[in-house]
């Protein structure tokens, strides 16, 4: 993996070969684990970064889950070995592996990212199909069950916000529901998208804050401050409704009320002229940047375990 | 392959609560099969929508009978396309 060309996107294959390298050269560090299949059978992999023990307090972070946004899957591949270059070296990362696992899904909608590569760029949605309707394809991030199937969310199968045909229909999104049921200690949960540079935290279903609000707000004004501080990059940051606009069946709505409190959904780079044809160059920068705020949540996790 | 040959993505700032109104319900009309990549949020912050070639002029001409402004954010997006598919193709690929 040393010589991987982190600024290059490249296809699902290649990042899935680049994750068994990365397991391969740490094994005492790095596993892989298959939580499910997609629509098309694709297998669902999260690679694990532990120092051991069992069923440790855990930080989750996916990228991916809206297949066109390319610069969030470069991203995490930029993460993982980013963990692997300074999971002694960095303080504030060692102090985290020392107490907590993380888990990182590099891919999270792999049928659509392939889709982008073969077929449609520009293509979001799973790629499951309904019967009665000719359109392909669910919203993943309007398909857990928090307020599902509520305004904020398309009950059009034909549209980008479709909410789908009832509450974790779509596997991609089941294997993660199951899998962050069954490890039980997940205490911090990050699902990375992109392109309008904000970090929200829940929620987007409702306008009444979360309990939490106090506290996520201003974690994430220091994860912003963080992330700013490297190329002056603006980013935004409040809840999901008022933030954005309202979202009923999302991610991290359902993750905090599991009791997941440190919840939050990231926006990366750019709100300027490129979108999701971001330029290649500009995904170390972007994955740079956004490091230091993950780095700020973990941390923040860890010392506040709960 | 879907090409996305005379689509352009249109850069549309709100600046008043009917101008926002009208670009909400854009989003209703789904013949037009816009792609919101930004959704409208509120006063002042950009809406960019992706435009199928049918759809770029009814939208166009909708857009100033109501006197709502919007700029031409990507102009060609297949061109956009083909070059990051040029780009990657450069791209040493593959693995050691």
């Amino acid at each position: 993996t040393s010589t991987f060309d982190y600024s290059a996107y490249h296809t699902l294959d290649e990042i899935y070969t680049f994750m068994d390298l990365l397991v391969a050269e740490n094994p005492d560090l790095v596993s892989k684990i298959e939580i499910g299949r997609s629509t098309e059978n694709r297998p669902l992999y999260v690679l694990k970064f532990s120092k051991g023990g069992t069923n440790r307090p855990a930080v989750w972070i996916d990228t991916g889950i809206h297949s066109r946004e390319w610069v969030t899957q470069a991203s995490g591949v930029w993460f993982a070995k980013k963990i692997t270059l300074d999971h002694e070296n960095d303080e504030g990362l060692a102090a985290v592996l020392e107490q907590m696992d993380i888990f990182l899904e590099i891919i999270t909608n792999p049928d659509g990212f392939a889709f982008t590569h073969s077929q449609n760029r520009l293509w979001r949605k799973t790629r499951s199909k309904h019967s009665g309707s000719l359109c392909v394809g669910v919203d993943p991030n309007r398909n857990w069950d928090a307020a599902f199937g509520e305004p904020g969310a398309s009950g059009n199968p034909c549209s980008q916000t479709y909410h789908g045909p009832y509450a974790n229909s779509e596997p991609e999104v089941r294997a993660i529901v199951d899998f962050v049921k069954s490890h039980g200690n997940v205490k911090a949960f990050v699902s990375i998208h992109s392109y309008s540079q904000l970090l929200l935290y829940p929620y987007g279903y409702t306008d009444t804050p979360a309990p939490d609000q106090q506290e996520l707000h201003e974690l994430s004004g220091k994860a912003v401050a963080a992330l700013s501080s490297l190329y002056g990059t603006k980013y935004k940051h409040g809840s999901i409704i008022t933030t954005i606009y309202k979202a009923s069946g999302n991610t991290v709505d359902w993750t905090y009320d599991q009791g997941i409190k440190y919840s939050f959904t990231f926006e990366l780079r750019d709100t300027g002229l490129y979108g999701f044809l971001l330029p290649a160059k500009l995904i170390v920068p972007t994955a740079q940047e956004t490091w230091l705020a993950l780095k700020v949540i973990m941390e923040h996790a860890r010392d506040h375990l709960y | 392959f879907e090409t996305f040959v005379g689509q352009q993505v249109l850069r549309i700032i709100p600046t008043s609560d009917e101008e926002l109104q009208k670009v909400q319900e854009l989003q209703e009309l789904e013949h037009l099969e816009l792609d919101f990549w930004l959704s409208p949020r509120g006063l002042g912050s950009p809406v960019d929508v992706r435009v199928p070639f049918p759809s770029l002029q009814p939208l166009k001409a909708h857009l100033e009978a109501n006197g709502i402004s919007y700029s031409v954010m990507i102009e060609d997006v297949q061109a956009l396309v083909d070059e990051e598919q040029s780009q990657m193709l450069r791209t040493p690929r593959g693995l050691p």
